[in-house]
């Protein structure tokens, strides 16, 4: 872990009080190592580490602590000011608030969609589903399964229907079940597929959703700073879905995220199961990327 | 940094920077920077183009040469697929089927995925489009059940390959990772005779944990090679540096894109150049 790298090279200067270039210089060593060990993009992790030397050397660190303690606790506080101080809650809107959900192919979109459904009905909501990916081959298939085990609408229009036309038709109320929220699934898609990215604009344009969330893959490596920005001059999204949080990645690539947009993280996806999903607490992930 | 003439400590650090930002690891990327340092001190490169190409020589040493499919004895060919969710298995498979098809082979698609929703209606789809046999069950059936119907049936068919699509599954759920070994388990036993091949199916935006995959998958259920996917997008999916050294896997083919053609024969000189540019 980072705490035990520090423990080690700091406890040969335990006596001297205060943090000097010399204990900085090997400390900052460190603190890349683990951070890009833990993902996060290397232009962040410069960005980091110099925001760290600075205040470290500075004079507003505790003098109760050794020099190593200092530098961690530093690291630790700068952390978990990029992660944001607290969790940042969806606010739903006058009805029908519509939710886009985007991202790249695989990062779990259309499962994140039937969860936050779920989430929000349990907070008293009425939700509809839309299936607006017509690319991939039974994904408007998986949609409605999800919702049928949920016993949440979900709208596909019909065949031939493009991804817009679907969208549309569901936000202009033609599902006839007057929903308090309307979450949009819509085909996984690069950042550099111009066609499929003006499409996105186009929906939303058409749709004008009241949230945007780019939806996110914890596993992701350096890629995700070239993702998110992307996707964020494109759209202006609102927050981040950031899923597989049941596994072992690091999930550095949400501090990249976070510090390149400045947009937070919203929701964690913790698992394949509908309730594996909930809002996202910041010190948390701090804590998990420093290991 | 190939753009200009001189070479400095600056050069070298933006070199590994190149590297890192490939997702090839602080480890990978620190000694192949230092071993071109050391050979560029006995032979110093001409010019910034020279650079470039012992870097793209060094990281193509790093991979491990892919067998060439379809040289062995066997009549029937088994691609087991596996690997986390979202990866593109299910698309891969699709993609195989298409390259068997089109070199005259008959082609049976196991639908494993016995778990996720609409996994059989979108294999199904595949195995449509490319005119392969599909064997399947009902949803949250038993995948190792599919995978013995399958075996008998490329077996009664006399099929040439064998393609079996697998449930998305993070490495660290053991119950999960026990059902593989399971499924494969019942491959080995019902197909003998037959060319078995265990594939990771891997995203190239794939970070660190993309090693512990790989050594997870291997260690549980032994693999032969990795698929790498989405090398379409800006990921330069130079985890699979990382995987080489560490297991000693090659890379098979790269996927390229979401359509049944986008699937190529990985090349390491084609890799490693890519990986610079
Ligand atoms: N373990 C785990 N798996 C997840 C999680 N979220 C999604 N998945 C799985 O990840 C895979 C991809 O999820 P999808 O919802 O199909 O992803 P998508 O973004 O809609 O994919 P495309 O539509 O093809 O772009 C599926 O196997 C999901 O079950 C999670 O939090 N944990
Ligand atoms: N751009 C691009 N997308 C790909 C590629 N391979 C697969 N995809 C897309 O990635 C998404 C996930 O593909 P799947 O084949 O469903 O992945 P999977 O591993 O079977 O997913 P699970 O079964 O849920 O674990 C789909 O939207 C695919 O179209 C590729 O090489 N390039
Ligand atoms: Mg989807
Ligand atoms: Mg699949």
């Amino acid at each position: 872990t980072l705490a035990g790298r520090f423990t080690d090279i700091l406890a040969g200067i335990r006596g001297r009080g205060r943090v000097d270039e010399k204990d900085i210089a090997e400390a900052s060593r460190q603190i890349r190592l683990a951070l890009l060990e833990a993902d996060v993009n290397f232009k962040v992790v410069k960005d980091i580490v110099a925001d760290v030397k600075n205040l470290a050397l500075g004079e507003s660190v505790l003098k109760s602590l050794t020099p190593g303690q200092q530098v961690v606790k530093v690291l630790r506080d700068e952390l978990a000011r990029v992660m944001g101080e607290s969790a940042v809650q969806l606010k739903i809107g006058k009805k029908p608030d519509v939710i886009l959900l985007t991202g790249l192919q695989g990062s779990g979109k259309t499962t994140a969609a039937a969860k936050l459904a779920l989430l929000l009905r349990r907070e008293g909501k009425k939700v509809l589903l839309v299936a607006a990916d017509t690319y991939r081959p039974a994904a408007q298939d998986q949609l409605v399964s999800l919702g049928a085990e949920l016993n949440v609408d979900v709208w596909r229009g019909k065949t031939g229907q493009t991804a817009i036309d679907i969208a549309a038709a569901a936000v202009h109320g033609e599902s006839g079940t007057q929903p308090d929220v309307v979450i949009v699934d819509t085909a996984g898609r690069l950042h550099i597929d111009n066609d499929l990215m003006a499409e996105i604009v186009a929906l939303k344009s058409a749709v004008k959703p009241g949230h945007i969330l780019f939806v996110a893959d914890a596993m992701i490596g350096q890629d995700a700073v070239n993702q998110a920005s992307a996707f964020d001059d494109a759209l202006d999204f609102e927050g981040v879905i950031l899923t597989k949080l049941d596994g072992d990645a690091r999930g550095g690539a949400a501090l990249s995220i976070k510090r390149v947009t400045g947009k937070p993280i919203m929701f964690v996806s913790t698992g394949e199961k509908p309730q594996d999903f909930e809002v996202f607490h910041p010190d948390r992930m701090a804590a998990r990327i420093l290991g | 940094v190939f753009g200009r003439g001189v070479f400095d400590d600056e050069t070298w650090d933006e070199l590994e920077e190149i590297l890192i930002g490939a997702d090839m690891g602080l480890t990978a990327a620190t000694e192949i920077i230092d071993r071109i340092r050391r050979d560029a001190l006995r032979h110093p490169p001409g010019d910034s183009g020279e650079l470039k190409e012992m870097l793209q020589a060094a990281i193509a040493a790093e991979m491990i040469p892919a067998p060439i499919l379809g040289k062995h004895d066997a009549s029937l060919t088994v691609i087991f697929l596996v690997g986390v969710n979202g990866t593109g298995k299910t698309t891969t498979a699709g993609k195989l089927a298409r390259r068997f098809a089109d070199a005259g082979g008959t082609v049976v698609i196991a639908a494993a995925d016995t778990f996720r929703a609409a996994a059989i209606e979108q294999v199904a789809v595949w195995a449509d489009r490319t005119g392969a046999y599909l064997v399947k069950h009902k949803r949250g059936g038993d995948s190792a059940a599919v995978a013995y119907d399958a075996a008998a049936a490329a077996k009664a068919r006399g099929a040439d390959y064998l393609i079996i699509d697998t449930a998305g599954r993070l490495q660290t759920k053991a119950p999960l990772m026990e059902e593989l070994k399971k499924v494969k388990g019942v491959l080995t036993r019902e197909l003998p005779e037959a060319h078995l091949l265990s594939w990771l199916v891997m995203d190239a935006t794939t970070g660190q944990n993309g090693l512990a995959q790989a050594t997870a998958f291997a260690e549980k259920i032994g693999l032969d090679g990795l698929i790498l996917t989405k090398l379409d997008g800006t990921a330069k999916g130079g985890i699979v540096v990382a995987v080489a050294r560490a297991t000693g896997l090659p890379v098979v083919m790269l996927g390229t894109g979401e359509t049944e053609a986008d699937l190529i024969d990985f090349d390491s000189n084609n890799f490693a150049a890519a990986l610079l540019d």
